[in-house]
């Protein structure tokens, strides 16, 4: 057990974060920073962890990560259960060690009513009886899955001596954890049942119990891990591969073209190319740069490869300009 | 910085999470000294700029001009410390994580 914090005492709540003004903080800061949320035990415990990683370089509980988990109270068949949703550790978390925490309130002193006497004895001696410690304290767990009812699945139950008053507890639970991670079920409860009575309702308090998890993180060594858990904003939304092109930029950079059609098409020839040479009488095989560097060029007919490769050194050096016309062209160009 | 060194050295650099948004969710530290690397990696290249065997082969083609276009060596941090961040994860929860790499301690030519 351990009592509160060993640090002089907390400062009260700051409203809202404050800057700090040197790069290591005291606690007292960082306690400041953390604002009304200082007040509960988790956090404090936190702090203290992190100002001995600080102080000393000790690595906590062997790791580079320490989760930890507050506890929401919630009363079940008029008993109080508290449920940790442990869902935040990323599967890169392997866990080393994991401690449930929980403080047992020092004994209420009794009303003046609730005087005990010795029955019916001569002088009876109305001494101050105080009820002693709880005979024993159980301690249940369970883990429950998105869609059981609120006992879920039993996954630890251990009996406590009677703890000190006024203290707080810490009991390892690794093996609960590691097992309730392996069977995906990050959903826990946890009872703590001390077979009184009437225990009281307890009210959500600083003593609320807290979970500690600690891990390590395999991928904290990956380029950026930092940005893995502390990058909270995404510049570029998710499914949004590419950066996206500048606003003012059309939605795509690419200019869409399409020929106008003036109508049905009389003829197969593409408009606005009108200049086109007379069509060949054997449409075959030719080259781009025949065709566009000298358009009166003579078609050949197709030939071997070899020779083919051969004859194109040769048109492409010394080939005529003439054409070869059909007789009807040839007599209508001689009477012209 | 002006009168910073040319040759390849650690510069001083402060990062204050609050300029780069992340002072919601940190605790602690706000800032931090990071430090950075910067300056010349240029032949003749000194004994405290620490080069790798390759910086120093490539300083040398460079200086003598065989292949055409070979830049100059990087200078880069060579040894690097880790930070402890205490921050409150998406559940509120507060989380300490100790992150290497996240300061400078010595530059190299690389």
């Amino acid at each position: 057990g351990h009592r509160g914090p060993s640090w002089p005492s907390l400062p009260s709540a700051a409203d809202g974060l404050q800057r700090d003004k040197d790069p290591q903080q005291s606690p007292g800061d960082a306690a400041a920073a953390l604002g009304q949320g200082a007040q509960d035990m988790v956090a404090v415990h936190m702090l203290r962890l992190y100002e001995k990683y600080n102080r000393r370089g000790a690595r906590p509980g062997g790791g580079n990560t320490v989760r930890s988990f507050r506890a929401r109270l919630e009363m079940v068949d008029q008993k109080p259960v508290y449920f940790f949703n442990l869902t935040s550790m990323q599967d890169s978390e392997m866990i080393l060690t994991a401690t449930f925490h929980f403080y047992s309130e020092p004994p209420r002193w009794p009303r003046a009513r609730e005087v005990f006497c010795k029955p019916r004895a001569k002088n009876a001696s109305c001494r101050l009886l105080t009820p002693g410690p709880p005979a024993h304290l159980h301690l249940i767990f369970r883990s429950l899955s998105q869609n059981t009812a609120t006992q879920g699945l039993l996954r630890g139950a251990m009996a406590l001596a009677p703890p000190p008053r006024g203290l707080w507890q810490a009991k390892d639970i690794s093996s609960i954890i590691k097992a309730s991670r392996r069977d995906g079920e990050l959903l826990l409860s946890a009872q703590l049942d001390s077979g009184e009575k009437d225990p009281g309702i307890p009210r959500p308090s600083p003593h609320m119990p807290y979970i500690l998890v600690y891990a390590n993180d395999l991928a904290i060594s990956e380029p950026n891990s930092v940005a893995v858990t502390l990058q909270r904003y995404d510049p570029f939304p998710a499914g949004d591969l590419e950066p996206r092109a500048a606003p003012n930029n059309s939605a795509d950079p690419r200019v869409r073209r399409a020929a106008q059609v003036s109508g049905p098409l009389q003829d197969n020839e593409l408009p606005g190319l009108d200049e086109r040479p007379a069509p060949a009488l054997h449409a075959q095989h030719y080259h781009k740069h025949e065709f566009w560097s000298s358009p009166f060029r003579a078609l050949k007919p197709r030939t071997g490869r070899k020779d083919r490769k051969k004859k194109d050194q040769d048109t492409f050096t010394t080939s005529s300009q003439v054409l070869n016309f059909d007789e009807k062209t040839m007599q209508k160009a001689r009477r012209r | 910085q002006w009168d910073e060194p040319r040759v390849c050295s650690r510069r001083y650099l402060k990062v204050d999470f609050a300029d780069i948004g992340w002072n919601e969710w940190i605790i602690s530290p706000k800032s931090f000294d990071a430090y950075y690397c910067a300056g010349a990696c240029e032949f003749p290249m000194p004994k405290i700029v620490r080069p790798s065997n390759h910086a120093t082969i490539q300083s040398i083609v460079r200086a003598v001009g065989i292949v055409p276009g070979i830049p100059e060596p990087c200078c880069v941090p060579d040894k690097m410390n880790s930070l402890g961040v205490l921050f409150l994860d998406e559940n509120r929860n507060v989380v300490l994580k100790v992150y290497p790499n996240m300061s400078v301690e010595t530059c190299a030519c690389r």
